[in-house]
């Protein structure tokens, strides 16, 4: 079996030669890495936390602090948590690829050049 | 800072896909194509590879145990109400997560290799496809490359080397009889028109061979003649359908056919080999020939005559190949034995490197000579 | 407060040894 890759979206990109230079690519997304796992409710509650943006349901989880001038980053989670983590070029760029199981088409969404990366031990938040 | 949200369902469609300096390259040519493939049809569950135009690329799966977040920004209809901000300034940017993954997809870059598989031999049979072609899954080039995990280029290049057909548009092999007694009337016939061997178009040289012929008898067709021109010659640059005739190539197999007829079941002295070699071309065809052409189809029995050996009789274990070579015969040149045991070097070390590892070489006068150990 | 949104931290971060991908996976 074989199956094109689609590059339509990413077609203005690479014929600017545009590319990721901070936390998100020039179309808008974004790697977050957690050396863990990260609980997150996959049930709607009545709660502010909890929206809906157009046919998705939500749930906010966390903030997310850059420091552009020495790529720290800050990540708190919940309402206990505090990550210290940073803005990591990859060494391999990495492709974000969407695989259709209705229609069969793979397209190639975007290209990551960078993640936010957080290794460390959650420190309470006092 | 910014807000960081989870969609409560998310998408397990995505992958992460490792692009390395070349396939960035690729991605940014307009006028490349990648194609994802796999070897057989849907159900065979084959290797996946990614495929330019002309390179593959062996995905392989790495696991990892870390939270992996997609994200994409989007903006909110509501103003999200915060109870705290952790003393930040106030979030200026909304991003929620839509796929979580566990893994990437690095890239490797291997050799495609062309899939055969149900691809049938014809050997100039006039019955050739069978009418319905049921029997014949592969129904195109356009399937077989769809089923070959490997780029088009990859594929064409294998498909030609090997005497790849297509009869009725069915992919064939040609038997490599039927590819001789091509080749040998493609020369004939070239020759009586006095075509130039560097130059040999398609439509002249099939013309060539089909003036007066049956053509309800003939297998040679347009087709055929292609596929014995891709074989037994190189392309000429820029010129469509054009092919300068590989001599040297055309000499060793007609060498090799000449070596099972007349050595394959005693041996034959050298100069004896060269005569009935001769004899097996074309009438006045203008090839030179020499033994050395023919290393890695011949053994030494005794002394230095010629008997025909082939790899595809050798076992496929290098400590007993090398064995078995020494049977055959106890020593031999460097340049003789390195063709039997080549396709065996898998980690790409220097011949004599690695001949060494299996065997004794000795310096005779000029010359290496190897035994076993 | 039912609601837990925390991370479960990991003391390393391993990562296996690649294996092949199948066509069906891609699609999963």
């Amino acid at each position: 079996p074989s199956v094109n890759v689609s590059k339509r979206q990413l077609q203005t990109l690479l014929q600017s030669d545009q590319h990721q230079t901070s936390v998100s690519t020039p179309l808008g997304n974004m790697m977050l890495e957690i050396q863990g796992d990260l609980e997150v409710p996959r049930q709607w509650h009545e709660d502010q936390r909890f929206t809906t943006d157009g046919e998705h349901q939500m749930v906010r989880w966390g903030l997310l602090h850059i420091d552009t001038a020495r790529n720290n980053a800050t990540l708190f989670v919940g309402r206990k948590q505090r990550l210290l983590g940073s803005l990591v070029k990859l060494d391999t760029p990495l492709g974000l690829i969407k695989f259709n199981q209705q229609d069969g088409t793979v397209e190639m969404q975007d290209v990551f050049h960078y993640k936010v990366l957080f290794k460390s031990r959650p420190l309470p938040i006092m | 800072s910014l807000n960081l949200h989870e969609r409560l369902s998310t998408d397990g469609s995505f992958r992460l896909l490792h692009l390395t300096p070349e396939l960035l390259e690729v991605l940014k040519d307009s006028n490349s194509k990648l194609q994802f493939k796999a070897a057989g049809n849907d159900e065979d569950d084959g290797d996946v590879v990614l495929c330019s135009r002309d390179k593959t690329w062996l995905l392989r799966q790495k696991n990892h145990s870390n939270t992996v977040m997609l994200m994409h920004e989007f903006t909110p209809e509501q103003e999200t109400s915060l109870e705290t901000t952790f003393g930040l300034p106030n979030p200026t940017s909304d991003f929620a997560g839509f796929a979580r993954t566990t893994f990437e997809y690095e890239t490797k870059k291997v050799s495609g290799i062309i899939n055969l598989d149900s691809v049938p031999v014809h050997n100039g049979s006039l019955d050739f496809p069978p009418a319905d072609g049921q029997d014949l899954p592969v129904k195109s080039m356009d399937d077989l490359l769809a089923s070959s995990a490997c780029s088009e280029k990859e594929c064409l290049s294998q498909w030609n080397q090997l005497g790849g057909c297509t009869v009725k548009g069915y992919p064939c092999i040609l038997s490599s009889d039927f590819l001789s007694k091509a080749l040998h009337v493609t020369l004939m016939s070239a020759m009586a028109e006095s075509l130039d061997f560097s130059r040999l178009k398609l439509d002249e040289t099939f013309d060539a061979v089909n003036k007066d012929m049956d053509q309800d008898s003939n297998p040679y067709t347009r087709e055929v003649i292609k596929t014995t021109l891709e074989k037994y010659g190189k392309r000429v640059k820029d010129d469509d359908d054009c092919w300068q005739l590989d001599q040297k190539k055309v000499a060793e197999w007609y060498g090799i056919r000449a070596l099972r007829k007349y050595a394959s079941q005693s041996s034959i002295p050298p100069a004896e080999f060269l005569i009935k070699w001769k004899s097996t071309f074309p009438p006045y065809a203008p090839f030179d020939i020499e033994i050395e052409m023919l290393r890695g189809w011949f053994f030494r029995p005794t002394g230095s005559n010629l008997q025909y050996l082939s790899k595809n009789t050798l076992p496929s274990d290098i400590k007993e190949r090398f064995k078995m070579l020494f049977k055959l015969q106890s020593q031999w040149d460097m340049d003789d034995i390195a063709p039997f045991v080549e396709e065996l070097n898998t980690k790409g070390l220097k011949i004599d490197v690695f001949i060494m590892k299996y065997a004794r070489k000795r310096r005779v006068g000029k010359k290496f000579i190897i035994s076993s150990r | 407060d039912e609601i837990r949104i925390w991370v479960r931290y990991k003391e390393g971060f391993s990562d296996a040894v690649r294996k092949n991908v199948a066509w069906s996976s891609l699609w999963s």
